[in-house]
């Protein structure tokens, strides 16, 4: 059985990509086939991974739009077991496209409830929490949070965790916290030692024992269109994702 | 007269509200009174000055509603001339409730075009180009648009100004680009070096000549509630804030 997760949070620049990609290798790696769903519209998954769409290509937004199905418009990437279904900018104005049609919000859901062969599927998040998040979180069956070890990073959390009440209560969709997942944390500064005490005192066990350090060999590899993984494997930054996939298969092992 | 400027960008995590708080604040300290407006449903710019929304006070999603005057809204923060119009968590649902109001992208310009006794406003956005950012890229004379120095900044780029461009061309409103800022530079990366020549390569004389540091203590002062000006002055990230406002006042004398 396929396990769909959903990286969303709607504070910008907190490593919701980042996390997709390098957890996405890292499954792969570890020999489960995995894929990457592309759902923001600035498409920073796919450039990150060195896929580029071209004129006349397949991406998600045909997929929402019900021109054709995700088969159609996955893609292989340079690392073996990891397929991306890329995005495009003009998904930008989904809501206006979709408006009225009642499906909607399950558009993705529908999508990709056919689609075999993969152990796990991610789907990255825009920083909103708008029609495409709503999409992915009613297409998964958990949600991975990424936090900023920073101060405004808590801030957000309650309306993404009202947002997920809503999924779970008013939409009947019973999407669980996959967990919270600690990023960039620079242990040279008080503020993320402050952080982690509160995120781990308001989530408990929910919070991935790994926490992501901020490493500059993350923000290099997608310049060179490749996982950290590929681009580093020593490095703190390829280490981490991989004790996160590490901690995702325990969890999920029957 | 007041010169408004919208501080957007699309890609998160850029530095938007850090820079809509430290600017407003060393625009303030400059003399000049400066209006801070909220206009992202994350309300990162109003806890960072450390000013909370109680029941009943009103906020931007009244002003927007037509419910009250910007006058009403405003408050002022522990800065000398330095105001603030709060945001409100369900501005997420801005395009639903203005759904079919002709005048729903000028709600916020017919909102302040009679606000006086301010030489600067500055619209803090949230990450996305949708109706929020519209208003207040309709409501503004100039768009300053910081750019983090990573990889991802470039890639939004094109949509931001494509953006820029409806509403010049499409929405006939002078609009011009106030500045490209670079934050969050790292001088020991050669990534940093490759984004600004990249940005300066493509924007020339538009890139602000002075570059945001990434700075430690940028990121711990929201954490008291207060600008890094006052949290620590002499820190390279309240000097470069403080160049910053020094440049664009150069710019607009007369
Ligand atoms: N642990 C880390 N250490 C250093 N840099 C990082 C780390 N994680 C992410 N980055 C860099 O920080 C920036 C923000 O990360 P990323 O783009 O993954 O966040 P995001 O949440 O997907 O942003 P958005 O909200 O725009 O979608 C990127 O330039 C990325 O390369
Ligand atoms: N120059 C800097 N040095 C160090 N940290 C910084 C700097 N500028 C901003 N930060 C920190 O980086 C994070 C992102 O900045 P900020 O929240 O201002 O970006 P934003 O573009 O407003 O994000 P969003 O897209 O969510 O609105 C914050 O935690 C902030 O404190
Ligand atoms: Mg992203
Ligand atoms: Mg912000």
């Amino acid at each position: 059985k396929t396990r769909r997760i959903a990286i969303a949070n709607q504070k910008g620049g907190v490593g919701k990509t980042t996390t997709a990609i390098n957890l996405g290798a890292s499954l792969a790696a570890a020999g489960r086939p995995t894929l990457i769903v592309d759902v923001d519209p600035q498409g920073n998954a796919g450039s990150g991974l060195g896929v580029y769409s071209g004129e006349g290509e397949k991406t998600l937004k045909d997929v929402l739009n019900g021109l054709c199905s995700m088969t159609e418009a996955l893609r292989p990437t340079a690392v073996e077991g990891l397929y991306l279904v890329p995005s495009s900018p003009e998904m930008v104005s989904l809501e206006r496209d979709l408006l009225g049609a009642q499906d909607a919000p399950l558009r993705l859901r529908r999508a990709v409830e056919s689609l075999e062969g993969f152990a796990y599927m991610l789907f990255d998040c825009p920083p909103s929490l708008g029609l495409l998040t709503l999409n992915a979180m009613l297409a998964a069956d958990g949600v991975l949070i990424p936090v900023q070890a920073e101060y405004y990073a808590l801030e957000g959390l309650t309306q993404l965790l009202r947002a997920v009440e809503y999924v779970r209560g008013r939409l009947g969709h019973p999407l669980e916290i996959d967990g919270v997942l600690l990023t960039m944390y620079d242990s040279r500064t008080r503020l993320a030692e402050d952080v982690e005490k509160q995120v781990r005192k308001h989530f408990g066990r929910r919070v991935y024992q790994t926490v992501i350090p901020r490493n500059v060999r993350l923000s290099e590899a997608p310049s060179h269109g490749m996982p950290v993984l590929e681009y580093a494997l020593t490095s703190r930054g390829a280490q981490s994702y991989l004790a996160v996939a590490r901690e995702m298969l325990a969890a999920t092992a029957v």
